[in-house]
């Protein structure tokens, strides 16, 4: 029994004893905050002095790229922080914060202009960020997604959370409405994170599908060929429960790629203990610090980083990963899909990706 | 002149509240985004970096390597560089792969820049963004050279902070 998810609820759940700390020294972490999110170092010690015994971890930021605001800390902010440092504990981890030192700049693409400018960089980042695709324009897509083969090629893991709104739903005229694809989570060259819940929530039970899950399949981007043949399987084994065709796409790229724990955690932030958050923007740094973790074994191997992890993730059928099976994640309320997007099912789907990490299992089927 | 963003979304949130046009000497940045080369040589590459199964597997490029890769074309940098210049645009900063530029300029240069652009500001819970009212064009000529313009549409989303935030009842368990 528990009353959250906290550190050590992860790290059991995951399989991660105490020695799955960091020891390279090349390496490092990051998130990134985009609207005016700023982390407390003082929240940080408190969350590891009441969350961190057991293994060992760091209590600081090594370093913070850009301004830091004055003023409350962002419950964002604090989530991220605390469980990349958390699950990737004992790595060195950076805190970018793009405001935007302009009124007329975009947080995000500053992020990505900045990325594009600085040598040295640490080798995973995640991001609780996305746009609606349709609010974008394609031309801005494209692009960004070409960033992001930037990053790929230079062995950086680019993780988003699929975001909180199960499929979204766009409502159209004449009542007919369609799911709504979220973007960068929908780009086929970052590696999007759904979430999970316990099936019992106050219990270390098996994971079912977090109902906010985002998940779904792209109206912007083809599917890469890296996940054609998971997807079709999903697509032809649940022909029953899945929502009409007229509201996804089913060429596009599918996400999410996989899923953490994403309900119910305890958070420190402006230096009190808040319990019940939840979110996929938890679940994207939990498993941002474990692929830390793997890559850390790689460098002390002499090995180099993972970088874009899709097409060997898929590679690996599920292997290492614990499939989640039941449950729906959320979508359009209307009388054809009543709140009901897509299903989780055996092997890949679009709530929860191939399942979440077997941290050791995960950890051997990469490290070579 | 055309538009580089055909399908530029110019509706407001509601939760932004306008508070007026730019006082034509305002400054402003915006970001151009310069088309780069071997985009589709860059997407190979990282098929291949990123394939298990191949001899490139974990061959990754440095920045440098990248640069080299995607660096817009000398014509594009020019014609981007010389289209700046002619409206009086100077203080712009380039990243090392030469595909991103970002200049400072004031309100009235931006519009005249970008024919149709209207630069408001907007607040939301006391932060302030500046933004366009209408969607921007550039000049056919530059069409090749450009992906889009930064700093004319895309206000930030609301934050978790902001009523994001997802809290349950215990009631589930």
């Amino acid at each position: 029994l528990h009353l959250g998810v906290t550190p050590a609820i992860l790290r059991e759940r995951y399989n991660m004893t105490e020695a799955d700390v960091g020891s390279a020294q090349n390496n490092s972490q990051a998130v990134a905050q985009f609207l005016e999110q700023y982390y407390h170092p003082a929240d940080l010690a408190e969350f590891m002095g009441m969350f961190g015994r057991g293994f060992q971890h760091q209590s600081q930021v090594a370093r913070v790229v850009g301004t830091q605001g004055a003023g409350k800390a962002g419950l964002e902010a604090s989530l991220d922080v605390e469980y990349i440092m958390s699950t990737g504990a004992n790595i060195s981890t950076w805190f970018f914060t793009n405001p935007g030192r302009h009124e007329s700049q975009e947080p995000f693409l500053q992020w990505m202009v900045l990325l594009s400018n600085m040598s040295d960089l640490p080798w995973v980042h995640t991001v609780s960020y996305g746009d609606d695709e349709d609010s974008l324009s394609a031309a801005y897509m494209a692009r960004i997604n070409a960033e992001f083969m930037k990053a790929g090629v230079r062995g950086i893991s680019l993780l988003f959370a699929s975001g909180d709104s199960g499929a979204g739903c766009k409502h159209q005229d004449k009542g007919q409405n369609c799911f709504r694809p979220s973007f960068p989570a929908s780009s086929p060259y970052v590696t999007t994170v759904g979430g999970t819940s316990f099936k019992n929530p106050f219990k270390m039970s098996y994971e079912v599908t977090d109902y906010i899950s985002g998940g779904g399949f792209s109206n912007v981007f083809e599917m890469p060929e890296y996940q054609v043949s998971a997807v079709k399987a999903y697509l032809k084994s649940v022909t029953e429960s899945l929502p009409p065709q007229s509201y996804f796409n089913t060429s596009g790229r599918a996400y999410p790629d996989m899923a953490a724990l994403s309900d119910n955690y305890w958070v420190v932030s402006n230096r009190v203990p808040i319990p019940w958050v939840s979110g996929t923007s938890a679940s994207t740094p939990v498993v941002g610090g474990m692929l830390s973790l793997i890559n850390d074994q790689r460098l002390l191997q002499g090995l180099p980083p993972l970088g874009f992890l899709n097409p060997r993730l898929y590679r690996l059928q599920g292997q290492a990963l614990f499939d989640v099976t039941e449950g729906c994640h959320l979508s359009c309320l209307d009388e054809q899909v009543q709140g009901k997007g897509f299903c989780a099912a055996r092997s890949w789907d679009p709530v929860t990706g191939w399942g979440t990490p077997d941290y050791p299992a995960l950890l051997a089927a990469l490290r070579s | 002149s055309g538009y580089l963003e055909f399908d530029q979304d110019v509706l407001i949130p509601e939760d932004w509240t306008d508070v007026g046009r730019l006082d034509p000497s305002e400054e402003l940045q915006l970001t151009f985004a310069l088309k780069q080369q071997n985009v589709a040589l860059l997407e190979e590459t990282l098929r291949l970096v990123s394939d298990p199964d191949s001899p490139q597997y974990g061959k990754h490029l440095s920045l440098q390597e990248v640069a080299s890769l995607v660096r817009p074309s000398e014509l594009t940098q020019k014609a981007v560089r010389g289209w700046l210049q002619s409206h009086g645009i100077t203080r712009c900063l380039a990243v090392l792969t030469q595909d991103f530029l970002q200049c400072s300029m004031t309100a009235a240069v931006a519009e005249a820049l970008l024919p149709g652009s209207r630069f408001h500001r907007y607040v939301r819970d006391g932060v302030s963004s500046v933004r366009s009212s209408a969607p921007y064009q550039v000049h056919d000529d530059l069409h090749q050279h450009l992906d889009f313009v930064g700093g004319l549409h895309r206000l930030p989303p609301r934050g978790r902070d902001a009523g994001g935030s997802r809290r349950r009842s215990l009631a589930a368990g």
